[in-house]
């Protein structure tokens, strides 16, 4: 049963009670120990600059590139994937829902889906040569590389010669599933490994656990 | 002339999609 619940005592701020958890668990690969770890996770993330218990874009960004001011595309993108809402905050839920594809057992379909979402910028159900121009660029002023555009251009038709299969200037879905297939390494950072044992990674979750084992 | 990389080989090296940082103390 459910002793007194933990996730209740700030009621409103959090609010996730021992339904919602397993509900969570039931929707995703973790079990309800996990989504409780991940719970963990969750709090220090969403109350790193605002205390409110959603996680902000800010938190998000300041998590993965230590600050939190600045631009990123690729930070704008994951958050925008994450806030499924699109109400520009990330709750619990959208947290669970997106690692859950990260999960080193989640269905590679999954995660083959999501890169290809987070690539294709506009949104227009295909990734085109002007994204990819795009992020490139990005990905070399965030680290400080400098290559000449003529070799950017190289680098992209390149890209595109291996990836655009049906040769129409663009990266449908399709191509791009037939792509990383041929190059998994591009999918390597669409699994943390450390989701397979994030209980030992926040082990506090025992001190705040609703559910006995 | 070294093989330029591949673009997206390029473009999932930045911080900002490498979420097992979120794991980091």
């Amino acid at each position: 049963g459910c002793f007194e619940c933990y996730y209740n005592r700030p009621k409103k701020k959090f609010g996730y009670d021992c339904a919602d958890l397993a509900r969570l668990a039931a929707e995703s690969r973790f079990n309800v120990n996990e989504v409780e770890a991940l719970y963990e996770l969750f709090k220090k993330l969403s109350c790193s600059i605002i205390d409110d218990g959603l996680i902000h874009k800010e938190e998000l960004q300041l998590a993965l590139l230590q600050t939190p001011s600045g631009e990123n595309l690729f930070l704008d993108r994951v958050f925008d994937l994450f806030d499924e809402k699109q109400n520009g905050v990330i709750e619990f839920e959208e947290f669970i829902h997106a690692l859950n594809i990260f999960h080193p057992y989640a269905p590679i379909e999954d995660k083959i889906d999501f890169a290809f979402r987070l690539y294709d910028l506009r949104q227009t159900g295909f990734i085109e040569r002007e994204e990819v121009k795009q992020m490139v660029i990005a990905i070399l002023i965030e680290s400080e590389m400098r290559l000449s555009d003529e070799l950017v251009e190289e680098i992209i038709d390149k890209t595109f010669a291996d990836a655009d299969a049906d040769g129409d200037g663009k990266i449908d879905k399709k191509d791009w599933k037939e792509f990383v297939i041929r190059h998994p390494s591009l999918l390597k950072n669409m699994t943390l490994p450390y989701l397979k044992d994030i209980t030992t990674a926040f082990p506090s979750f025992v001190f705040n656990t609703q559910v006995e084992d | 002339q070294p093989t330029p990389m591949n673009a997206f080989e390029l473009i999932s090296m930045s911080k900002g999609l490498n979420l097992g940082n979120l794991f980091d103390e």
